[in-house]
């Protein structure tokens, strides 16, 4: 493993322990989409079914397993714990996940390695990842003065991904023979989706400012 | 084991 990837895994690991911080400590998940929780639930579940039949090592375990658990956890702060749940706003949460799902799963079904469902679920989680923060984002540009914590959380779920690009161009250049275009493609696009974000992330930053996004 | 490509990341 490299650096990139590991700084990739920490950054991710970060950005959850700071949204159910957030979670936790203001007893509020105003601003946060529990539609982009639940596909994240949907994209890890699918994606590590191989908890079941293979072993790569203790740390691919250990985070796969404390990737489902935590979403698991923040969706239930936010649909069952009394306090939080009132500050859910289900009405401007709003986005229609099947229009994301479908095309995944049909595209997963065409476009895969290999035609097994395991195989056909891995491929589907790549394509439903590169898409799940879009709930989050459209509620985000709802929302006027988005809350530091929430900013923090989505910025570093797309810093997690932009050093997964960095570990991608590394393993290309020391690893002979390695190549995954899925995952690359997937990739590429998910962290694309998050360059209109950070430009108004670092605008603010640098201002000093709450972050909004405009409309 | 790496079983297929790309599984050995998260």
């Amino acid at each position: 493993m490299n650096i990139f990837r590991f700084a990739g895994d920490m950054t991710h690991l970060l950005s959850i322990i700071v949204l159910l911080l957030k979670i936790n400590a203001t007893k509020s998940c105003a601003g946060v989409s529990l539609k982009t929780q639940e596909l994240y639930l949907l994209v890890f579940v699918t994606r590590y079914l191989d908890l079941l039949y293979s072993y790569i090592s203790l740390y691919n375990t250990f985070m796969k397993l404390f990737f489902i658990c935590s979403s698991g956890c923040v969706i239930w702060y936010i649909r069952e714990h009394k306090t939080v749940s009132q500050t859910y706003d289900s009405a401007q949460d709003t986005f229609r996940v099947l229009f994301l799902a479908c095309p995944c799963m049909i595209l997963a079904l065409t476009v895969n390695h290999d035609f097994t469902v395991t195989e056909v679920l891995w491929t589907f989680s790549i394509y439903l990842e590169a898409v799940a923060i879009l709930p989050q984002l459209v509620l985000l540009q709802r929302t006027k003065n988005v809350d530091t914590l929430t900013g923090n959380y989505v910025f570093l779920l797309g810093g997690y991904r932009a050093l997964y690009l960095l570990n991608w161009i590394y393993r290309i250049l020391t690893e002979p023979g390695y190549r995954q275009w899925i995952v690359w493609i997937s990739g590429t696009i998910q962290t694309a989706i998050y360059c209109d974000f950070f430009y108004y992330y670092i605008k603010s930053w640098r201002n000093n400012e709450r972050l909004s996004l405009p409309s | 084991m790496v079983d297929f490509e790309g599984k050995d990341e998260l």
